[in-house]
C-alpha cells in the first residue's frame, strides 16, 4: 500500500534534515500513482500534486514521523480539506411541501437511494412522499412503488404515459393532501450529453424549485466523473452528491474529481442494497480509502 | 535538435494523459508508452505515434479474442452476471431480441429474485423481444428458477436460454457463493451448461472493473464480456487492461437503452473511437 511504498522511498532519509525537492518528487510520484489507480481524474491529480509539493517543500522532517509518514500526513490533510472538512446536511428549507430531486446517470442507484432517503427523513420526523418521475425505464414506477410499500411511505401513482413535469406538479398537490412535507423526485437515469433529457431536468427543477438537487453517482466511476459532474452541475446547480455502492472495493477517487470540479459537498454514501444502507459522508475516512 | 526532443516529451505526456483519461489505467498506459517509445526513434510525428499506439492496443485486444463456440446442441445457455446497475437485464432484452430476429426460439430465466420489480422489468423486455420467460416470483430461490428455465427450454426445443441474475458486488462472499450455486443448478440440469458466462461491465467504471473481472472470473469462470453505456463519454479503456491481464474476449457493446442498441465488439472501431 501507499504507506509501505513511501516508507521504502524515504528509507535513507530517516529523521534528519528537510524534505528536499528531490525526495519529495520521488514520494509524490508514488502518491500520483496511488491517486490515478484510485480513479482520481488526471488533471485533478496534476494540480493536487503540485499544491502538495509547494506545501511539503522545505518542511522540517518531524521527529515523531518518518519522511514517508509526513508526506502521507500532508496528503491526507489536504485531501480531507479538499473534500469538505465538515458534514453537510440535506437542504430542507422552503415552503412545504419541499422537493428533493435525485439525478444522475443510468444505474447509479437513484431509485434505491430515494427509498433510503425516505427512511432517513422519517427518522428526523418528516413525512416523505415518493414520486416516480422515470417514465422510460421498464417497471421503474413499479420499482419505486414496491420500495414505498415496504417502507409504508406513500408513492404518487405515476404512469408511463404522463409527462414528467406534470407528474411532479400533481404529486405536489397529492402530497399536500396526504399531509406530507417532503417530496422525493426519482428521475430517470440519463446521459449528461443527452440535451433533451438534460432540458427535461431543468423543466422539472423550474416547476418544483427543489430545496436540494442531489447528483447520485457510482463510487466506481472512472475518469468520466469530471464530465458527468460538470454537466449536471452547470445545468442544474446541484446542492450536493450521494456516492453509492461504497460497500464495494472501489477506491472512490471519483469523489475527489467531483468535489474539485463542482465544489459541492458529498452529503451521503450508499453502503448496500437494503433501505437502511445510507450513511453520512466522512471526508477523513474517504481520504484514507482513496490513498489505499 | 534539442527542441525536437522536448516536443516529443510533451507529446508523450499528452498521449499518456489521453490513455489514462480513457480509463486504460496508469500501469497499462505506462506499459503502452514504453512499447511505442522503443519505436519512437523511427516515428516522425504525432499521427504515426497514434497509429503505433493503436496497433499495440489492437494486438492486445486481438490476442484475447476468440470466436463464440458453436456446439450445436440445444439449448445454448448464457448466464449473465455483474455488479449492480451495469445493464445486465437490458442487455438480456437486447440479446433475446436479436436472436428472435435470427429466427431462434428464446427463453429467459428470471433468476434475479431479490431486487424490487426486477422480474417486472425483465418481463417487459421478454415481451418486447418475443421471448418466453420463466419466473418463480420475488424472494424465491434463484438456482431453482435457473434449473426450471433450462428444464422448460429442453422440453420446448428452445434454442437459447438467457439467465438473468441479481446485481452483486464481487466482494460479497455470500452473494458469490449464490452465483456458484446458480451455475451448479444449471450444470445439473444440462451438463455442459452454462455455455457462455457473460460478465457485464459499465463503460463508465474505472479501475474497479479489473477487480470485478478478477473476482467474478475466480469465482465462476467468465467466458465473455459485454461492455455497456459506450454511448456516453466514457471510453471503457479498462477492457484493454482486462484483456491484457486475463485474456477474456469482449463480445458485445451496449450503445443505448433501446432494444436494438447492441453491437458485436469490433476492436478496430473501438480503438479508433479511443483516439
Ligand atoms: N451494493 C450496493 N448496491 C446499490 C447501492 N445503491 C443502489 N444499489 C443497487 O444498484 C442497482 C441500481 O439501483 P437503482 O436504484 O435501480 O439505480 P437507478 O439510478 O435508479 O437506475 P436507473 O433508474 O436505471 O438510472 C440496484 O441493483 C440497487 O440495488 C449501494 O449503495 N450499494
Ligand atoms: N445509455 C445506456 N444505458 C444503458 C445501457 N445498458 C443499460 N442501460 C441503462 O442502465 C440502467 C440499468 O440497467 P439494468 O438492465 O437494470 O441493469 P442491471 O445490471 O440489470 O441492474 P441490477 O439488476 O439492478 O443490478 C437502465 O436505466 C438501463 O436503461 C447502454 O448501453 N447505454
Ligand atoms: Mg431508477
Ligand atoms: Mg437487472
Amino acid at each position: 500500500n501507499l504507506s509501505d511504498k513511501l516508507n521504502s522511498v524515504f528509507k535513507k532519509l530517516k529523521g534528519h534534515g528537510k524534505l528536499t525537492e528531490k525526495n519529495i518528487e520521488e514520494g509524490l510520484r508514488e502518491v500520483r500513482m496511488a491517486l490515478l489507480e484510485a480513479d482520481v481524474h488526471y488533471a485533478v491529480v496534476k494540480k493536487f500534486i503540485n499544491d502538495i509539493k509547494q506545501r511539503a517543500l522545505g518542511q522540517e522532517v518531524m521527529a515523531s514521523l518518518t519522511p514517508g509518514q509526513q508526506i502521507i500526513k500532508i496528503v491526507n490533510d489536504e485531501l480531507t480539506k479538499l473534500m469538505g472538512s465538515r458534514h453537510e446536511d440535506l437542504s430542507l428549507s422552503g415552503p412545504l411541501p419541499i422537493s428533493i430531486m435525485l439525478v444522475g446517470l443510468q444505474g447509479s442507484g437513484k431509485t434505491t437511494t430515494a427509498g433510503k432517503l425516505s427512511i432517513f427523513l422519517k427518522k428526523t420526523g418528516r413525512k416523505p412522499y415518493l414520486v416516480p418521475v422515470d417514465v422510460y425505464r421498464p417497471a421503474a414506477i413499479d420499482q419505486l412503488r414496491k420500495l414505498g410499500d415496504q417502507l409504508s411511505v406513500p408513492v404518487f401513482p405515476s404512469n408511463p404515459e404522463m409527462d414528467p413535469v406534470r407528474i411532479c406538479r400533481e404529486a405536489r398537490i397529492a402530497a399536500q393532501k396526504e399531509g406530507c412535507d417532503t417530496l422525493l423526485l426519482d428521475t430517470a437515469g440519463r446521459l449528461h450529453i443527452d440535451e433533451a433529457l438534460m432540458a427535461e431536468l431543468c423543466r422539472i427543477r423550474d416547476e418544483m424549485q427543489p430545496s436540494d438537487i442531489l447528483l447520485v453517482a457510482d463510487a466506481m466511476t472512472g475518469q468520466d466523473a469530471v464530465n458527468i459532474a460538470k454537466s449536471f452541475d452547470s445545468a442544474l446547480d446541484i446542492g450536493g452528491v450521494i456516492l453509492t455502492k461504497m460497500d464495494g472495493d472501489a477506491r472512490g477517487g471519483a469523489a475527489i474529481s467531483i468535489k474539485t470540479i463542482t465544489d459541492k459537498p458529498i452529503k451521503f454514501i450508499g453502503v448496500g442494497e437494503k433501505l437502511n444502507d445510507l450513511e453520512s459522508f466522512h471526508p477523513d475516512r474517504m481520504s484514507s480509502r482513496i490513498l489505499g | 535538435f534539442t527542441g525536437k526532443r522536448e516536443i516529443n516529451n510533451d507529446l508523450l505526456e499528452e498521449l499518456e494523459e489521453h490513455l489514462i483519461t480513457s480509463d486504460i489505467g496508469v500501469q497499462t498506459s505506462m506499459e503502452l508508452m514504453r512499447r511505442i517509445s522503443k519505436k519512437a526513434s523511427k516515428i516522425s510525428g504525432i499521427e504515426q505515434l497514434k497509429e503505433a499506439l493503436k496497433e499495440e492496443i489492437l494486438s492486445i485486444l486481438d490476442a484475447s479474442s476468440s470466436p463464440v463456440e458453436e456446439h450445436g446442441t440445444k439449448p445454448h445457455v448464457i448466464m449473465v452476471l455483474g455488479v449492480n446497475g451495469v445493464g445486465k437485464t437490458t442487455t438480456i432484452g437486447k440479446l433475446a431480441a436479436r436472436s428472435v430476429l435470427e429466427g431462434k426460439k428464446v427463453l429467459i430465466a428470471a433468476a434475479d429474485t431479490f431486487r424490487a420489480a426486477a422480474i417486472d422489468q425483465l418481463r417487459i423486455w421478454a415481451d418486447r423481444a418475443g421471448a418466453e420467460i420463466v419466473t418463480h416470483g420475488e424472494r424465491t430461490d434463484p438456482a431453482a428458477v435457473a434449473y426450471d428455465g433450462i428444464e422448460a427450454a429442453i422440453a420446448r426445443g428452445t434454442d437459447i436460454v438467457l439467465v438473468d441474475t441479481a446485481g452483486r458486488l464481487h466482494t460479497k462472499v455470500n452473494l458469490m457463493e449464490e452465483l456458484k450455486k446458480i451455475k451448479r443448478a444449471i450444470s445439473k440440469k444440462l451438463p455442459d451448461a452454462p455455455h457462455e458466462i457473460l460478465l457485464v461491465l459499465d463503460a463508465t467504471t474505472g479501475q474497479n472493473a479489473l477487480s470485478q473481472a478478477k473476482l467474478f472470473h475466480e469465482a465462476i469462470g467468465v467466458t465473455g464480456i459485454a461492455l455497456t453505456k459506450l454511448d456516453g463519454t466514457a471510453k471503457g479503456g479498462i477492457v484493454i487492461s482486462i484483456c491484457s491481464h486475463m485474456k477474456i474476449p469482449l463480445r458485445y457493446i451496449g450503445i443505448g437503452e433501446k432494444i436494438e442498441d447492441l453491437q458485436d465488439f469490433d476492436p478496430t472501431q473501438f480503438v479508433n473511437a479511443l483516439f
